[in-house]
């Protein structure tokens, strides 16, 4: 039932990917990164509400635990977390003025999930 | 230069202490211990730009700069088994170069302290360029060869002693080619980083068979024309190697 006194709850958007990119040069690290000149590295925000959709990549345990708080809310819902990471290359120069080439894992988040 | 990646809301009372552990925080992310200022005069290697187009998983698409038939299989097969490929340039200021009768040896030295103890290396290229040599044909069965062989030196000359060395890689080749030759030095540079043996360096040996294409192989400074493309002619040493972080690199994939 509506109720036209209170104030309808805002809607909150479902956990999901966001863009976020990181641009070197912003930061100042464009002088000894070589390549790429950025990256996309996105990250994860929103709601995991009950009952958690299929698509809201979650597990038993969460699925529990955001039933859980749906009748006690001093436990909290699940949170929106990345759930698949790929990693990043980058060619970059050293200390010793060396030329490095480095894969570094967990760097970009390809799926989210409620966790 | 934190800065940055803080987001606005909260920067204003992030002190500069804060934000400089910040930045640590992050070097140390990259194996980093504080933040590198290369020099503008710091030379990048076309051959590391051309593994970082072939192997990275985040290139951009569009590369057809690259020379093609730059990255043989023996790179591909060395970046399967490594997350981190560095390259090196000799200490100029230690080589021998000496040349006698049909014959021209080179001394190099790579420091390979760098290489953080942790770091295994699997493999490593050593890479000589050599520029085509326009000369008059000869009779002899063996003209416009040369033979190339890269030695190990596992004991320096000593005063009246010959250096004790050992063959690691040998190649014919022909001169009238402009070419980068790939050398794998392996076994002496795994000796040196995983063994702890002594690094006495390489040397080179160039059998060639006149004085006019004796400067056919780029072993030294001396021996290319220009001081300009020196940088990027210079004998390279590529080492692949993994340190128990992550995964391999690997062909660009379309994702």
């Amino acid at each position: 039932q509506v109720r036209p006194n209170k104030q309808r709850k805002k809607h909150k958007a479902n956990c999901k990917r966001h863009s976020l990119y990181v641009d070197f040069s912003d930061v100042g690290w464009n002088d000894w990164i070589v390549a790429p000149p950025g990256y996309h590295a996105f990250y994860c925000q929103g709601e995991c509400p009950f009952p958690l959709a299929d698509h809201l990549n979650s597990t038993n345990h969460a699925i529990v635990q955001t039933l859980v708080n749906s009748v006690n809310s001093n436990i909290p819902r699940a949170c929106c977390v990345p759930t698949d990471l790929s990693p990043v290359s980058l060619l970059y120069l050293d200390e010793y003025e060396r030329v490095i080439l480095k894969n570094y894992q967990d760097m970009v988040v390809e799926g989210c999930g409620c966790r | 230069g934190a800065r940055g990646l803080v987001p606005q809301i909260g920067r204003s009372s992030l002190s500069q202490d804060v934000l400089h552990a910040f930045e640590l925080r992050l070097l140390s992310m990259f194996g980093l211990k504080h933040r590198p200022s290369p020099s503008r005069s710091a030379v990048v290697p076309q051959y590391m730009m051309d593994l970082y187009s072939m192997h990275s998983v985040n290139a951009e698409q569009n590369n057809s700069n690259r020379p093609k038939g730059s990255l043989g299989k023996g790179s591909e097969r060395s970046a399967s088994r490594a997350n981190t490929i560095r390259s090196f340039h000799h200490d100029e200021s230690t080589e021998d170069l000496s040349s006698s009768s049909g014959k021209t040896t080179q001394r190099f030295l790579f420091n390979l302290t760098s290489i953080p103890g942790e770091e295994f290396v699997t493999s490593a290229e050593l890479r000589i360029f050599r520029e085509q040599v326009v000369s008059s044909p000869s009779n002899g069965s063996l003209a416009g060869f040369h033979r190339i062989n890269v030695h190990e030196i596992i004991r320096p000359s000593g005063s009246l002693q010959e250096p004790i060395t050992r063959l690691l890689d040998t190649r014919l080749v022909q001169h009238s080619l402009s070419k980068w030759e790939s050398f794998d030095v392996s076994p002496a540079v795994t000796r040196w980083t995983a063994d702890g043996r002594p690094n006495h360096g390489f040397v080179v040996e160039i059998v060639h068979p006149d004085q006019d294409s004796k400067r056919h192989v780029r072993v030294s400074r001396s021996l290319h024309d220009r001081e300009d493309t020196w940088p990027q002619m210079r004998p390279l040493l590529v080492t692949y190697s993994h340190d128990g972080k992550g995964n391999v690199l690997h062909s660009r994939e379309k994702r």
